[in-house]
C-alpha cells in the first residue's frame, strides 16, 4: 500500500532554501544538478543513489495526491508512493519535475518540469552493511 | 546593529525520496 501523502510539503523545497551537499558545500535548492546528488551519495558512507522510473501515475482518493509508480533499481522492485500533485522529484539530467507543475511554482515558486511516465527520478537506498 | 537571522540549512539527503528497501546482496 502506497504511503499516505503528508498534507504539506516540507520547507526545503521552497525555492532559496539553503542545501548542504556532503563535501559542506550549500546551494540553493533550485540551484541543484543530477551531480550534486551524484557527487554527495559517492562520499557518503550510507545512502547510494538508485534510478527510480516512473511506471504509473494515477489519481488518487485523497485530493490533490496522486498516486506514483516506480520501478526501483537493477531489481525493479516496484514501489508506490502517494504524494501531492506538487511534489517535486528530480529527474536524472532535467531536474525538479511534478505532476502539476504549475501548482509547485505556485506553492514553492520552484520552477518544475512535468513529471510523466518513463522519467528517471534520484532516490535513495541504504548501501548494504556488512 | 542588526542581529543576524539563523537560515536553516537542509542536508542533501533530505530532498530524495527513500523508495527502495536495503538489498542484502
Amino acid at each position: 500500500a502506497p504511503l499516505s501523502p503528508s498534507s504539506t510539503l516540507p520547507p526545503y523545497f521552497m525555492k532559496g532554501s539553503i542545501i548542504q551537499l556532503a563535501d559542506g558545500e550549500l546551494k540553493r535548492v533550485e540551484d541543484l544538478r543530477t551531480e550534486d546528488f551524484l557527487q554527495s551519495a559517492e562520499v557518503s558512507r550510507e545512502l547510494k543513489i538508485d534510478s527510480s522510473t516512473v511506471e504509473r501515475i494515477d489519481s488518487s482518493k485523497t485530493p490533490d495526491a496522486v498516486i506514483i509508480q516506480f520501478s526501483v533499481g537493477e531489481h525493479k522492485a516496484q514501489v508506490c508512493v502517494e504524494v501531492l500533485v506538487e511534489y517535486p522529484f528530480f529527474v536524472f539530467g532535467q531536474g525538479w519535475s511534478s505532476c502539476c507543475p504549475d501548482r509547485t511554482t505556485q506553492l514553492l515558486a520552484l520552477s518544475c518540469a512535468k513529471l510523466s511516465v518513463g522519467d528517471v527520478c534520484i532516490s535513495l537506498t541504504l548501501k548494504s552493511l556488512r | 546593529n542588526v542581529e543576524p537571522r539563523s537560515v536553516p540549512v537542509f542536508p542533501w539527503h533530505s530532498l530524495v525520496p527513500f523508495l527502495a528497501p536495503t538489498q542484502s546482496d
